[in-house]
């Protein structure tokens, strides 16, 4: 029940996917 | 990145463990639909009153999960790690599966956010509880380690007062130009986030929601959580990866589309956070004890305290000449008895005192090192130091037989002038009865006539008798 894949479309980022936020 | 710089180490806050109350560790849940701006919302809050014994932050699928990089749902990773409550944990790389930020997972370090300043959570080994941004040297320490941590994205309260504005300047990324963190704070979603209430109980919270849709804001929960006495928490991944299961099973509505889009199906994410029995810290209990609900019972005499990995030997402490072992106390050599506060007896020396001393004319030697103390015969006999028992050794050999043998000396002599007196005497009775003389000796039982006769013949005693 409720075990199958999931498409992952509720995206919820804090960030741009394209950004890399540079360690410090 | 738009902290500001800062000297010294990130702000956090570190409360103190609640004080042990047993069988307070089981999990309290309580689900509630809640109206936020008009919008029914429904979720679970968790506390939990002894979270260093009964939290665990889970890799993915189960240890080394995030090294493999592996996506699992929070059913599967919990029911494997036997949780009664579970949400899932921090963010994750969606297309690679990376674990990202601090992941330290039952005291083992799993992940490292290299120094990102981002919303942490975690555990110590002491049991306190800590919220806030950590350099990377507070996240290493090892004094008083972490043994729980994971990384979110926006501290919503900190010591009871919501911290949402200082995060956003503190954890940013250019917001003023993008917007996106902005968004991520105000839209509605499903949302989960953890902390801890003023009990030091740990509170894990978890709403349902979609995103833009249904659901909460940042601001929204952290005033449910407020209202909850929560004194510092942090928002945790939310949208498709808000799940919340209770005993192994499913309790919440994921918000992520199945293949059949008719339905919902929970997202394979990364971390994940357990509710669980409470175990012991550490589990095995240094492998000293046994784990009975959540508190080590260590075996042996020896092992003591929380972990089982202290080893006392009573107040004395080995008496400062020994080392306490598992055994017991081991003396340093030269010293013997239970707490090794005793000498070697004199004659011994070395580990335990089992090696005899190598010296002449019994001299004592060193207890610790065997060395004679002095080789000259007199000094050793009559030294102080010497045993009674040697002492009267010594006496006994030199007067004892001394006097033996002067009485036996003594002896001898008077044996020898008997015998010679006695063969002497003998000799001349025997030369006496060679000469031929007799001796006469008149009976005097003669009815009183041997008187008569000696008085009538006094000159020759010869002429009464006749053959």
């Amino acid at each position: 029940l409720g075990s199958g894949a999931s498409r992952d479309d509720d995206l919820l980022l804090p960030y741009p996917r394209a950004r890399t936020r540079q360690a410090r | 990145d738009c902290a500001r710089v800062r000297a010294g180490s990130r702000e956090h806050e570190s409360w103190a463990p609640p004080l042990a109350t047993p069988g307070a560790g089981r999990a309290a849940v309580r689900t509630f639909v809640s109206h936020f701006g008009g919008r029914a919302v429904a979720g679970h809050l968790t506390r939990v009153a002894d979270p260093l014994r009964t939290f665990s932050v889970l890799e993915p699928g189960g240890p080394g999960g995030c090294a493999q990089r592996r996506r699992a749902t929070v059913e599967n990773t919990a029911r494997a790690a036997g949780c009664l409550v579970a949400q899932n944990g921090g963010f994750f790389r969606m297309s690679t599966g990376d674990c990202l930020g601090n992941v330290v997972s039952d005291a083992r370090r799993v992940s490292d956010a290299g120094g990102l300043q981002n919303a942490q959570f975690g555990i110590r080994r002491d049991g306190t509880l800590v919220t806030g941004y950590l350099s990377e040297e507070e996240v290493l320490d090892s004094e008083n380690p972490f043994v729980q941590l994971l990384s979110g994205v926006v501290w919503l309260i900190r010591n009871g007062s919501v911290y949402i504005n200082e995060s956003q300047a503190t954890e940013c990324d250019e917001t003023q130009e993008t917007g996106s963190f902005s968004k991520f704070v105000n839209v509605m979603s499903a949302r989960t986030a953890v902390g801890h209430d003023r009990k030091g109980q740990l509170v894990l919270f978890h709403a349902d929601g979609q995103t833009e849709q249904r659901g909460i804001n940042l601001w929204e929960m952290a005033e449910f959580l407020l209202q909850q006495d929560v004194v510092n928490a942090i928002n945790l991944d939310g949208g498709g990866s808000a799940t919340f299961v209770l005993n192994g099973t499913l309790a919440s509505y994921p918000s992520d589309h199945c293949q059949d889009s008719m339905w919902r199906c929970p997202r394979h994410v990364s971390t994940v956070v357990c509710v669980h029995e409470p175990r012991c810290q550490p589990p095995d209990c240094s492998g000293h004890g046994t784990c009975v609900e959540g508190r080590c019972e260590c075996s042996g005499s020896f092992w003591r305290g929380a972990a089982c990995n202290e080893l006392d030997c009573g107040s004395s402490n080995c008496s400062r000449h020994g080392l306490c072992t598992e055994t017991g106390c081991r003396c340093d050599s030269g010293w013997t008895g239970s707490n090794c506060s005793e000498e070697c007896p004199l004659g011994w020396y070395g580990p335990g005192c089992q090696r005899p001393c190598r010296c002449e004319h019994q001299c004592p030697c060193d207890p610790q090192t065997g060395d004679c103390i002095s080789s000259q015969v007199k000094q050793c006999l009559w030294a102080p130091e010497v045993t009674p028992r040697a002492a009267e050794l010594s006496f006994f050999t030199r007067t004892t037989w001394l006097a033996l043998t002067l009485a036996l000396v003594f002896l001898l002599l008077i044996s020898i002038s008997a015998n010679v007196s006695l063969l002497l005497g003998s000799r001349g009775e025997r030369n006496r009865h060679l000469d031929g003389d007799y001796v006469y000796h008149p009976l005097q039982e003669m009815n009183g006539d041997l008187l008569a006769i000696e008085k009538e013949q006094p000159g020759d005693v010869r002429e009464p008798f006749k053959d």
